[in-house]
């Protein structure tokens, strides 16, 4: 499985 | 967004701003502790390299570059402009004993082995530790001018009220980042002794000294 990047937060 | 994660981002914001308005109208930086503003700037530049491959909105971006801009402002008041006011003598805590370990963490234990996310990690990790020699500065002085404490507490309670959009994430999005989560949780105990003596003295018109 590809790790997807999703950091939305400060 | 939610109002936890708002409020949390305006606390952080206010804290900074604090901070640089005790040193500009002060002119000087007595009491403040240049190894955490350092890890500070160390944090930011680490976790905000996304600026360069990720746009997540306008809001995002820009409280970015504004925690980015103001940590290097704030080691450039420190370090050059008001330099002949930085306590060295009291800020003693060794940065190695933090930045070390946690760099070494950051590559065991993360999301992704790239070296992106290796950075993010290293970012979560050391913030959770960063304000260790603003901490220690303050128990071998055994006090903080009021605006400092003020500067404290807006910074701590940021990654509390984090702690509450976490789990709001939780519950009505099914968002869950155990690193974050840790790291967040280990950061806001960190400063329990210190919202129990800024709630104690400081709400009460006091100024903030450690009990002898």
């Amino acid at each position: 499985e590809e790790f997807e990047y999703d950091h939305d937060e400060l | 967004m939610n109002v936890f994660r708002l409020t949390g981002d305006i606390a952080h914001l206010l804290a900074i701003i604090l901070l640089l308005m005790k040193i500009w109208k002060t002119r000087s930086c007595a009491g403040v502790s240049g190894k955490s503003q350092m890890m500070f700037a160390l944090v930011f530049t680490t976790r905000y390299l996304d600026l360069i491959t990720n746009f997540i909105s306008l809001y995002n971006t820009t409280m970015k570059m504004i925690f980015i801009a103001s940590s290097y402002g704030t080691l450039y008041l420190m370090f050059l402009k008001f330099r002949a006011t930085y306590d060295s003598n009291h800020d003693t805590f060794r940065m190695e004993f933090l930045v070390v370990p946690v760099a070494g963490l950051s590559f065991l234990v993360n999301h992704d082995f790239s070296p992106l996310e290796i950075l993010w990690t290293f970012s979560i990790y050391l913030e959770s530790v960063a304000i260790l020699p603003q901490l220690f500065m303050i128990s071998k002085t055994g006090e903080a001018e009021t605006i400092t404490s003020h500067y404290l507490f807006a910074l701590g309670s940021y990654r509390a009220l984090y702690i509450l959009n976490w789990v709001y994430r939780f519950y009505f999005e099914g968002f869950f980042d155990l690193i974050a989560v840790v790291a967040g949780c280990v950061q806001t105990v960190l400063y329990c002794d210190f919202f129990y003596l800024y709630i104690t003295k400081v709400w009460k018109g006091k100024k903030l000294t450690l009990p002898a």
